[in-house]
């Protein structure tokens, strides 16, 4: 080797010009590429343009019909099983995906009538304890990424945004949003006045409204005031901010992600002690949202249909983001039985919404008071 | 599926997990 490593003479020539020029063309589409996929297109309002963007084999993904093979697969799901296989067949899914049958609420496999129903399982009372912290774990899963926001624009994966409007929908002055009925076990009337104090009962437990959001708002069901020396979320766009409502002073806006495997508890729950005053629910696609495809596809989380639930919480504005995928395409809110995810039909484009309010749930609170950890709603199998 | 949540907090709130963390229904996310 060290002989020929030295021996052997270097003899220098010219390349054919067309593999210098098929060079050049190459590079030149690769920094062309580089560059579209930094760009954002916007609209005649100013509002970015969400569209499918990533490597060829997203683009073949994108290509399919996922929202029918999601609803396919949810039917699939239901479907009943016989009695004698259930033990058999759940067993072998929990083996295969890492289900922990130990905490599960029914012990007896046998009373899950299908995949769908095993799937969206319940856990035993105790076996989730609550932490004190502020923000607690809204669910089981993977914390994929996490960290502040910074010109509204949220990393989904390291060098890769997308936008917080196009993900929690803008302001629409002027357009009807429904009022939705709460089931009565999530009424919110029971307030009462115990030394000059305001408390709520949620779910028959009694607690103070300082101790479940921190400020009471008016009745009147006008939002939080927001004083003069509030520092705007995006000075220069401020009509069109997200939330609608402006960052304190010495605030900042925070995000994470949570990824649920197919293998976990499919239940969600409140984060934190916080008020939800609306959702809005947008229709779209059923991409994977697995750590493959969020590497892979930009705007994954905006482009997927979801349901955006916004309010606030002691420190000011909240929000929670279920979205769905092609394998749980269907969301479920346990106090808005009006919510319809993974219908039939054709999707609007993105960035569109229907959007619900929760002021009949607690009209002091003009929202949906929710405590730390209490169930919310959950994912289900197409 | 995914759960995102986005949210306003004093700058100096922190998080309690390092990302890639299996993470349990109640379990500390952060705190102020």
């Amino acid at each position: 080797i060290i002989s020929a490593w030295t021996e052997t003479p270097t003899k220098w020539y010219p390349l054919p010009l067309a593999v210098g020029a098929l060079l050049l063309v190459a590079i030149q589409y690769r920094k062309k590429a580089k560059r579209a996929r930094k760009e954002v297109e916007v609209d005649e309002d100013g509002m970015e343009i969400i569209k499918l963007k990533g490597p060829w084999h997203v683009h073949v993904i994108g290509a399919l019909p996922l929202r029918n093979m999601s609803r396919l697969w949810g039917y699939v799901n239901s479907l009943e099983l016989p009695v004698w296989f259930r033990p058999w067949g759940f067993r072998l899914y929990a083996f295969a995906f890492g289900c922990n049958l130990d905490e599960i609420e029914h012990e007896d496999l046998s009373t899950y009538p299908s995949l769908g129903a095993f799937f969206y399982r319940k856990l035993k009372p105790g076996v989730r304890p609550v932490d004190s912290a502020v923000l607690v774990s809204p669910a089981d899963g993977t914390m994929l990424h996490f960290g502040t926001i910074k010109d509204l624009r949220v990393e989904q994966v390291k060098g890769i945004t997308y936008s917080l409007d196009a993900l929690l929908g803008v302001e629409r002055p002027g357009s009807p949003a429904s009022v939705i009925s709460t089931p009565p076990e999530y009424h919110n009337r029971d307030m009462s006045i115990v030394d000059d104090r305001e408390f709520a009962n949620v779910n028959g437990i009694e607690y103070s409204l300082d101790q479940l959001i921190g400020i009471a708002t008016p009745t009147s069901g006008t939002t939080t005031p927001t004083t003069d020396s509030d520092i705007p979320l995006q000075p220069e766009n401020k009509r069109r901010s997200a939330s609608g409502k402006t960052c304190k002073p010495g605030n900042a806006l925070f995000f994470s992600v949570i990824y649920l495997a197919p293998g976990d508890y499919h239940r969600f729950h409140s984060p934190t002690a916080w008020v939800v005053e609306k959702r809005r629910h947008f229709v779209g696609e059923l991409y994977s949202v697995s750590p493959y495809m969020a590497k892979r596809l930009e705007n994954l989380f905006v482009l997927n249909e979801r349901v955006a639930l916004l309010g606030r919480w002691k420190h000011g504005f909240f929000s929670m983001i279920p979205v769905g995928a092609t394998n749980v395409g269907s969301i479920i809110l346990n106090f808005d039985q009006a919510l319809r995810t993974n219908v039939r039909g054709r999707p609007p484009p993105p960035g569109t919404y229907s959007e619900a309010v929760y002021s009949a749930a607690s009209p002091i609170l003009n929202g949906q008071p929710l405590i730390a950890a209490q169930e919310m709603g959950g994912f289900c199998l197409g | 599926s995914t759960i995102v949540l986005v949210f306003e907090a004093p700058a100096d709130f922190e998080f309690a997990v390092q990302a890639g963390q299996k993470v349990k229904v109640g379990e500390r996310l952060g705190d102020v």
